[in-house]
């Protein structure tokens, strides 16, 4: 089956690292 | 709410809906900060097969230990909104996993695996633990941790759909908060704005250039206070670290005769100040006060900042908004962050013109009716309420 990805558009304004633990 | 498509109600997104779902497992990847479609791809696809594999090696595990019963899938509830993604656990409903929507980098469906890719923290000192590069990667490329969680539903590729429509709600919500209509701009058109900004890179020549960077010893006696009030730099600037807003008349900093206000501090005593919080600087720099002998890295810089905004029609929408001239926000990406702007500046002149004794109605008024080359020249706040007398300094 196909596989399907689905950026998510905020990304690119997130500073780099930033994320959670 | 502008129609976004998927299989969802908008405003069901904004309360959070719930999937069942089987976890199989979570694994960590090195990824670079904006990867292509493919290499996403292969990522899902790896993060899939060790999950798999861990599977298999725990079904055998338990195999040996006729546990043959025991479950190898734990039930989970997914709880999917416009905020947070949610894995609760489907008996205790306790939550497992808990990711603000904004940190999850891209969703992925095969057949009935759903697999989610969460940006890891990274702190601020960018510690080797959570930033490394691979080797051999080109140019040394900094890679970011990512941690990817494995499901398994009859719903995958509902569920996948679901949090890739609760990204454009979100997404659209937050263009809308930062004065983008998103129903007058499509994202590609923005993009294309971004991609004709050149970023303002004076401050990284500046930086760059060793002339600017000096290392100073700075004499003082036992007991004395270096002499100085430090300012944060503002977020979006290049350089994350304290400014010198004020000297202390007769103190060693002023008497050293070698600093001046604007120069940015980078180390004192071997320790670096860069990407701390204002507030731990400002103990480094106190904890001096025993010292006969300071040694500072400093980078000269003149105490207004540059800032130009290239910006080709009124529709698009600047990316900053100001408060009594004060920036308060800033749009990461946007034109005016390309541009300069840094978070917490008081606008001192816009086109030349000085705005210090402008009322805010005005220069909202000059800048949103700006259009082309905006020059902009700004400093942080607390350092020209000390400038102008309007704050009394205290000096550490």
């Amino acid at each position: 089956s196909a596989l399907t990805i689905t950026v998510n558009p905020m990304e690119k304004h997130e500073a780099p690292g930033r994320g959670e633990d | 709410f502008v129609a976004v498509p998927g299989p969802c109600e908008p405003e069901d997104l904004i309360d959070g809906i719930i999937f069942a779902a089987n976890y199989l497992g979570s694994t960590q990847l090195l990824s670079e900060r904006n990867p292509s479609k493919n290499i996403r791809m292969m990522q899902a696809q790896e993060a899939v097969s060790r999950v798999k594999r861990m599977q298999k090696a725990a079904k055998i595990k338990k195999k040996a230990n006729s546990e043959v019963d025991a479950p190898t899938l734990t039930e989970v509830d997914l709880f999917i909104s416009t905020q947070r993604i949610k894995v609760l656990n489907a008996d205790t409903q306790e939550a497992m996993l808990d990711h603000a929507l904004r940190t999850i980098s891209y969703i992925a469906d095969i057949g009935s695996i759903v697999v989610l890719m969460a940006r890891r923290r990274m702190p601020r000192a960018a510690s080797q633990d959570c930033i490394e590069t691979t080797p051999g990667a080109p140019d040394g490329r900094k890679q970011y941790k990512m941690v990817c969680h494995v499901f398994e539903s009859e719903d995958a590729q509902l569920i996948a759909q679901s949090i890739g429509q609760a990204f454009s709600v979100a997404y659209q919500e937050f263009l809308r908060a930062n004065g983008i209509n998103p129903e007058d701009l499509s994202q590609k058109e923005y993009s294309d704005v971004i991609s004709t900004q050149e970023m303002y890179n004076d401050d990284l020549v500046h930086f760059s250039k060793s002339e600017n960077c000096k290392e100073l010893q700075l004499e003082k006696h036992k007991g004395e206070i270096l002499g100085v009030v430090v300012v944060e730099s503002g977020w979006g600037s290049i350089l994350p670290t304290v400014i010198l807003a004020n000297m202390m008349n007769g103190g060693p900093a002023a008497r050293s005769g070698k600093l001046s206000i604007g120069d940015q501090i980078t180390s004192v005593n071997g320790t670096s100040l860069v990407g701390l919080p204002l507030a731990t600087c400002q103990s480094i720099i106190k904890g001096l006060k025993q010292q006969t002998q300071v040694k500072l890295n400093i980078v000269s810089c003149p105490p207004v900042t540059t800032v130009l905004i290239k910006r080709p029609d009124l529709k698009y929408q600047l990316g900053f908004s100001v408060q009594n001239g004060i920036i308060c926000s800033l749009m990461r990406g946007g034109i005016a962050e390309r541009g300069g702007v840094r978070v917490g500046h008081r606008i001192i002149e816009i086109n030349g013109q000085s705005v210090v004794a402008t009322a805010h109605e005005k220069i909202v008024q000059a800048l949103s009716s700006s259009v082309g080359e905006i020059h902009m020249k700004t400093m942080p706040a607390a350092m020209f309420r000390l400038l102008t007398g309007q704050e009394t300094p205290l000096y550490i």
